[in-house]
């Protein structure tokens, strides 16, 4: 890959549980570049949803900081994504 | 030369070009290339045809890779024309399926986007179109398509990922698709596409929480169809209608299809339900393409017997 590389950035998934945590969510990503896995985009976010979304290695941190503060369940299923985006590739050519 | 195919790896575009050449030459009597259409960055869109040359058979269009950075979708389409050629006359049903109907498998739907989510962005999920009045590129072609198209805030957009594009079918691919679609409605039957990922096998409606009227007919086929996948390795799957199962969308190529008249349409979500997203590991390309094949072929042999 001679394009853009994704050190540090992590993939976060987060419970939402009511309309603060949504609202809050709303709020980082018109503040924030979160790339949304699932679902794919804010405005499909609803109470009692999981959501998965990526951030850089920048903005990481401000991010769990939020959570935190907000008391939302959230774990960081991908540390690094360079790493795993290597990883994927664990089948050596026949 | 683009180096060696692979139904164990992930595969970059010019291997999968070299790789439809292969299989019609190796099996000119069941699999022929269909050229379609051409991208915005003239790519050529390829259909694959599986079975005999009888026009007439009832068909079941497929299509993989609409988004870009979904990349075991591809490897499944790939996956199924191999097995698809290579089983016929050996395995029972993939015979009786191959005797009675045809397959239209395009196995890159997103190819600009594919390509450059192997040489430039991983996670790139839209088309390569240029967006006037905006520097953003891109148009999501699962939004698209020309259902409900115009009710859904939040995809005007051009910078965003979900952008539907300045009107219906106003992408080449989607155009593709659609043209030929409509030209071969007749022995169409049934439309099957492949998305990562979620574990999910949906059907319509994505925009609107109405229930189609044949909702009792897909629910249970599709209830079928995931447990016929968990016999292989308990991957479990949830299936339901788009809008109450994963969440509303419009202009997704599932309803424009069902709305066409194709009554019988679904959409996997594959493999896996988020520890690695997008990033499936290549070593399980081959247990997510079995499982999702023995759920196609129960598919297929549904549409086979209860359409007419």
């Amino acid at each position: 890959h001679s394009g853009e590389h994704f050190e540090g950035e992590k993939v976060f998934r987060v419970n939402v549980e009511d309309e603060n945590h949504i609202t809050l969510l709303h709020k980082l990503a018109s503040t924030t570049q979160l790339d949304f896995w699932y679902p794919d985009a804010t405005h499909h976010i609803s109470a009692n949803m999981t959501i998965d979304f990526r951030v850089s290695e920048k903005e990481s941190q401000s991010i769990q900081s939020a959570l935190d503060q907000n008391k939302m369940h959230y774990e960081i299923l991908i540390h690094d994504l360079q790493e795993e985006i290597e990883k994927q590739f664990d089948v050596k050519e026949d | 030369i683009p180096g060696r195919h692979s139904y164990a790896k992930y595969n970059n575009w010019d291997k999968i070009v070299a790789w439809t050449e292969k299989m019609v030459h190796k099996h000119p009597e069941m699999v022929s290339r269909i050229k379609i259409g051409t991208t915005v960055e003239d790519n050529p869109l390829y259909v694959l045809k599986i079975g005999k040359r009888d026009e007439g058979r009832k068909a079941i269009f497929m299509d993989c890779g609409i988004h870009a950075r979904e990349w075991i979708s591809p490897a499944f389409c790939q996956w199924f024309v191999y097995q698809a050629a290579k089983t016929y006359g050996k395995n029972k049903i993939m015979t009786k399926l191959l005797d009675r109907m045809n397959f239209y498998v395009l196995p890159v739907f997103n190819i600009d986007g594919y390509i450059w989510s192997w040489t430039r962005n991983r996670m790139w999920r839209k088309n390569r179109s240029k967006n006037q009045n905006s520097k953003c590129i891109g148009t999501d072609l699962n939004r698209n398509f020309n259902a409900s198209w115009n009710s859904f805030l939040n995809t005007k957009n051009p910078c965003a990922d979900i952008y539907r594009g300045p009107e219906p079918e106003s992408e080449k691919e989607t155009k593709a698709v659609t043209d030929f679609i409509r030209s071969h409605l007749k022995s169409i039957k049934a439309y099957i596409t492949f998305h990562s990922y979620s574990q999910m096998l949906l059907f319509p409606y994505g925009y609107t929480s109405k229930l189609p009227p044949n909702h009792k007919d897909l629910a249970k086929v599709a209830k079928i169809g995931t447990d016929v996948l968990a016999t292989r390795y308990e991957t479990r799957y949830i299936y339901g209608p788009i809008a109450s199962t994963i969440y509303p969308t419009s202009g997704s190529s599932l309803d424009w299809a069902y709305n066409l008249g194709i009554k019988h349409t679904f959409a996997f979500e594959l493999r896996d339900k988020g520890k690695f997203g997008f990033l499936l590991p290549e070593s399980l390309i081959k247990p997510t393409c079995k499982e999702t094949l023995l759920a196609v072929k129960f598919i297929a042999k549904y549409i086979l017997k209860h359409t007419s």
